[in-house]
C-alpha cells in the first residue's frame, strides 16, 4: 500500500538532513507506482506529482529536518486539495428540479436514482422518479419497484425517444407540484456518438439543475476520458462514486476531480437503498493512499 | 514494415504509457518493456510474440457432458445477465435445447430481465419467488434439466462484491448445491469481469476463484473505451482461460476471445 511505501520512502529520506534532487526523484517514482496501482490516471499522475515536485524543492522542505514525512504529507495535501472541500448540498432550488444522472452501463444509475429519491425524501422534499431507458430489458420496472420501496410516485414519460420522455415526465412533475424529478437515462458508453447525442439533447430539454455522472468506483484508467466526455456532453454539475463497499482504492475518484474539476458530491456503499453518503474527501484520499 | 523495425527509446515510452492507460498495471507494463529491451526483441512484432506468451495453450472447454451446466458470477453490474442471453442464443443457434436458472433472487427485476433475454434466445427459464433461496432455484433448475433432457443449463446469479462474506459464501453455498445436484456440475464457471475495472479485478478473481472455483473468464464492454488490459494481469497471475468478450448490448454481441486481436488493441 501507499502507505508501506511512503515508510520506505521516509526511511531513505530519514537522517538526510537536506534533500537532494535525486532523492526527491526516486521518491516521486515510487509515489508514481503507488498512485497507478490505485487507479489514478497516468496523466492525473503526472500533473499531481508535478505539484508535489515544485512543493518538494521548496523552502519549507529544504528547512525541515524531517523531508521524508513533509514529501508525503505534501501528496496528501494534494491529493485531498485535488477532491475539494466539504460537498455543497444539490442546487433544488427550482419547482421542479431535476436531477439528470448519467453513465457507463452498469454503473449503478437506477440504483442510485432510487437512493437519491429516498435520500430526499427524508429531507421533507416532494420527490418523483422516471426513466427514460428503452434499450434495456425491464430498466423502467426495475425503477418503479424501487419508487414503490421508497413510496415515492414513478412519471412513465411518454414518447418514442429518450428527451420526450423526459419532458412529458417533467410536465406530469410540474402539474402534481414535484419538488424534485429524478431522471434516470440508459447506460451509453462515451465511444457512441448516437447515444451521447441523445444524453445531450435530454439535457437541452429539461435543463436539470444537477447533472451527476454515476461512476463505478472500481474503474481503471478509462475513469478520465469518460468524466471529460460526458463532462464535454453535458456539463456536469458532480459526480457519484458507487460501489465503494468492493474496498476499492478508487483513484478513479481523483482522475475525474482533477481532469474536470466536477466536485464529487456522493457514494454508493453497497446495494441496499439506504447505502449512500455524502462523499467524504479525507477519508478518499485516505483510501488512495492506501 | 513497420512491425520490424528497431523501436526507439521515444516509441518505447509511448507503448509503456499505451499499456499502463489500458490497465495492464504499472508494475507489469514496465516489466515488459525492460524484458523485451534488454533481450533485444525490440520491434513491434516481438513485443507482440511477448506479450502473446503470457496466454496459455488454452485448454479444450469441459462440455461434454449432458446437460454442461455453466455457472455465472461476477461483481455487480458486469454484464452477467445480459451474457447469458447471448450465450443462450449462441447455444440454440447450435439446436441446442438450453435452459436458464434465474437464481439472481435478491435485485429489483432481475427476473424479469433475464426473462426477456431467454424469451429472445428461444430458452426456457426456471424462476421461484422473490426472496427464494438461490441455491434451491439452481437445484431446481438443474434436476429440470437433466429430466427434460437438455443439452445446457446456465446459472445466473446476482451481483455481489467479494468483500462481502455472507453474500460470498451464498455463493460457495450455490456451487455445492449444483454438485448435490449433478456431481460433475459445475462443468464450467464463468466469472464475467467488466473491461474498465481497475486493478481491483485482481481481488476479485482472486476471491471469487476460492469460492467458486472459476474456470473461465469473459469480458464485457469491450465496445467501449477501456481495452481490458487487467486481462493481461489477470492472464498472467491466474492462467484462467478468457473464453468470450461482449462486445455491445445485443445477442449478436458475443465474441470468442482472440489472443491476437487483444493484443494489437493494447498497443498505440
Ligand atoms: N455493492 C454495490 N452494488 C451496487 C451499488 N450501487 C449499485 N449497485 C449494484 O450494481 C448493479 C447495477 O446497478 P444498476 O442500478 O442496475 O446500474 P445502471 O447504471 O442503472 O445500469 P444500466 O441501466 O444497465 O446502465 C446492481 O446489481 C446494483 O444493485 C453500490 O454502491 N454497491
Ligand atoms: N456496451 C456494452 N454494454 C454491456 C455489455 N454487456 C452488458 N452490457 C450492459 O451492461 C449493463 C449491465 O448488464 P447486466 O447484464 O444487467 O449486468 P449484471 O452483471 O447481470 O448485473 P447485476 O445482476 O445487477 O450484478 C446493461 O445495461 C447491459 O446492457 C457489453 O459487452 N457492452
Ligand atoms: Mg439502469
Ligand atoms: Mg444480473
Amino acid at each position: 500500500t501507499l502507505t508501506q511505501k511512503f515508510s520506505a520512502i521516509s526511511d531513505r529520506l530519514r537522517g538526510s538532513a537536506r534533500i537532494t534532487e535525486a532523492d526527491l526523484d526516486a521518491t516521486l517514482r515510487d509515489m508514481r507506482m503507488a498512485l497507478l496501482e490505485a487507479d489514478v490516471a497516468l496523466p492525473v499522475v503526472r500533473k499531481l506529482l508535478d505539484e508535489v515536485r515544485e512543493r518538494g524543492l521548496g523552502e519549507e522542505v529544504a528547512k525541515s529536518l524531517k523531508p521524508g514525512q513533509l514529501i508525503v504529507k505534501i501528496l496528501h495535501d494534494v491529493l485531498s486539495d485535488t477532491l475539494g472541500g466539504e460537498p455543497k448540498p444539490l442546487d433544488l432550488q427550482k419547482i421542479p428540479s431535476v436531477i439528470l444522472l448519467c453513465g457507463l452501463q452498469g454503473a449503478g444509475k437506477t440504483t442510485t436514482a432510487g437512493k437519491l429519491a429516498r435520500f430526499l425524501t427524508q429531507q421533507g422534499k416532494k420527490v418523483a422518479l422516471t426513466s427514460v431507458d428503452s434499450t434495456r430489458p425491464a430498466a423502467r420496472e426495475q425503477l418503479e419497484i424501487l419508487a414503490r420501496q421508497v413510496n415515492v410516485p414513478y412519471f412513465a414519460g411518454r414518447g418514442k425517444r429518450a428527451d420526450q420522455m423526459a419532458t412529458d415526465a417533467l410536465n406530469q412533475a410540474k402539474k402534481d407540484g414535484i419538488h424534485v424529478l429524478i431522471l434516470d437515462t440508459a447506460g451509453r458508453q462515451t465511444v457512441d456518438d448516437d447515444l451521447m447525442a441523445e444524453i445531450n439533447k435530454v439535457q437541452r430539454k429539461v435543463q436539470a439543475s444537477e447533472r451527476l455522472l454515476v461512476l463505478d468506483s472500481m474503474m481503471g484508467q478509462a475513469a478520465l476520458e469518460i468524466a471529460e466526455s460526458f463532462h464535454e456532453n453535458v456539463r456536469l454539475s458532480g459526480c457519484i462514486l458507487t460501489k465503494t463497499d468492493a474496498d476499492v482504492r478508487g483513484g478513479a475518484a481523483i482522475s475525474v476531480a482533477q481532469s474536470t474539476g466536477v466536485p464529487l458530491r456522493f457514494v454508493g456503499t453497497g446495494e441496499k437503498l439506504e447505502a449512500f453518503e455524502f462523499f467524504d474527501p479525507q477519508r478518499m484520499a485516505g483510501r488512495v493512499l492506501g | 514494415n513497420r512491425a520490424g523495425e528497431k523501436l526507439t527509446d521515444s516509441e518505447w515510452q509511448d507503448i509503456e504509457d499505451a499499456l499502463i492507460m489500458a490497465d495492464c498495471g504499472p508494475e507489469l507494463s514496465i516489466n515488459i518493456v525492460n524484458k523485451c529491451k534488454k533481450e533485444r526483441q525490440d520491434n513491434l512484432h516481438q513485443l507482440k510474440e511477448h506479450m502473446l506468451n503470457v496466454f496459455p495453450e488454452v485448454k479444450s472447454l469441459n462440455d461434454d457432458k449432458k446437460p454442461f451446466v455453466l455457472l455465472v458470477v461476477g461483481v455487480n453490474g458486469t454484464g452477467k445477465t445480459t451474457t447469458i442471453g447471448k450465450l443462450a442464443t449462441m447455444y440454440r443457434q447450435q439446436g441446442k435445447k438450453v435452459l436458464v436458472g434465474a437464481a439472481d433472487t435478491f435485485r429489483a427485476a432481475a427476473v424479469e430481465q433475464l426473462s426477456v433475454w431467454v424469451t429472445r434466445a428461444g430458452a426456457d427459464i426456471v424462476k421461484q419467488a422473490e426472496g427464494s433461496d438461490p441455491a434451491a432455484v439452481s437445484f431446481d433448475t438443474i434436476q429440470r434439466g437433466i429430466s427434460r433432457d437438455y443439452d445446457v443449463v446456465i446459472i445466473d446469479t446476482a451481483g455481489r462484491v467479494q468483500t462481502d462474506t455472507s453474500l460470498m459464501n451464498e455463493l460457495a453455498k450455490v456451487h455445492r448445491v449444483i454438485q448435490k445436484a449433478m456431481p460433475s456440475a459445475p462443468h464450467e464457471v464463468w466469472h464475467v469481469v467488466d473491461a474498465g475495472t481497475g486493478q481491483n479485478a485482481i481481488n476479485q478473481v482472486e476471491k471469487f476463484k476460492e469460492i467458486a472455483h472459476t474456470t473461465g473468464l469473459i469480458v464485457t464492454k469491450l465496445d467501449g473505451t477501456a481495452k481490458g488490459g487487467i486481462v493481461l494481469q489477470l492472464t498472467h497471475r491466474f492462467a484462467i482461460p478468457i473464453r468470450y468478450i461482449g462486445v455491445g448490448e445485443t445477442l449478436e454481441d458475443l465474441l470468442p476471445f482472440d489472443a491476437s486481436n487483444f493484443v494489437d488493441e493494447l498497443l498505440p
